[in-house]
């Protein structure tokens, strides 16, 4: 899949 | 968002200003690693490109924005305004040696084979060995000043934090990032001797200097 990962960490 | 991040964040926020701070005021960057900060220049640049796809939250922008123009301010004082006191003789760590291997192993090792989730993943690698020329060049001359080993410091305790976070999020949230969580581990583990020194030496009111 294309789905991007949220990231919320710095 | 939990207080290990919270903390965590903020730890990382104040060892860039120390770092800003100290340049600042004393007009000099003797003793820091250029090479060091042009590695985190790039890790927050290859990092935080999901700002233009993707908001979290004000904060979370925010404070991307903060870590790379900082990132680059400090690049740009320590080889122009300040380049006079750039201690270079003693900044001799090879980039290549740390950008070719960890560049090869985000392209084999990552999430998803996408560019944005290779940039992700290098910048995760990049950052665990990003300060390896500011040691090496502190192991060189044997001494850091007490400013920079404040910030080395914070610097460090930031992803040691980063590591509680982890842990409280795998079991309050199920949430588990495998990449991060080893990556940090490797960052945490390569400033125990420098937290050793800090607490035995810098705490205590001596300056730092390594045994011959």
């Amino acid at each position: 899949t294309f789905q991007i990962r949220l990231k919320d960490e710095l | 968002m939990n207080i290990f991040r919270l903390i965590g964040d903020m730890s990382h926020l104040l060892a860039i200003v120390l770092l800003l701070l100290k340049m600042w005021k004393t007009r000099s960057c003797a003793g820091i690693s250029g090479k060091s900060q042009i590695l985190f220049a790039l890790v927050f640049a290859t990092r935080y490109l999901d700002l233009f796809t993707a908001f979290i939250s004000a904060y979370n922008s925010t404070m991307k924005l903060f870590f790379i123009s900082t990132s680059l301010v400090t690049v740009y004082l320590m080889y122009f305004k300040f380049r006079a006191t750039y201690d270079a003789n003693h900044d001799t760590f090879r980039l290549e040696f740390l950008v070719v291997p960890v560049g090869g192993l985000a392209f084999l090792v990552n999430h998803n084979f996408s560019p944005l989730e290779i940039l992700w993943t290098f910048s995760i690698y990049l950052e665990s060995v990003a300060i390896l020329p500011q040691l090496f060049m502190m192991s060189k001359t044997g001494e850091a000043e007490t400013i920079t080993s404040h910030y080395l410091f914070a610097l460090g305790s930031y992803r040691a934090l980063y590591i509680l976070n982890w842990v409280f999020r795998y079991y309050f949230e199920g949430f588990f990032d495998l990449i991060a969580v080893v990556a940090g581990c490797v960052q945490t583990i390569l400033y125990c001797d420098f937290f050793y020194l800090y607490i035995t030496k810098v705490l205590k009111g001596k300056k730092l200097s390594l045994p011959a």
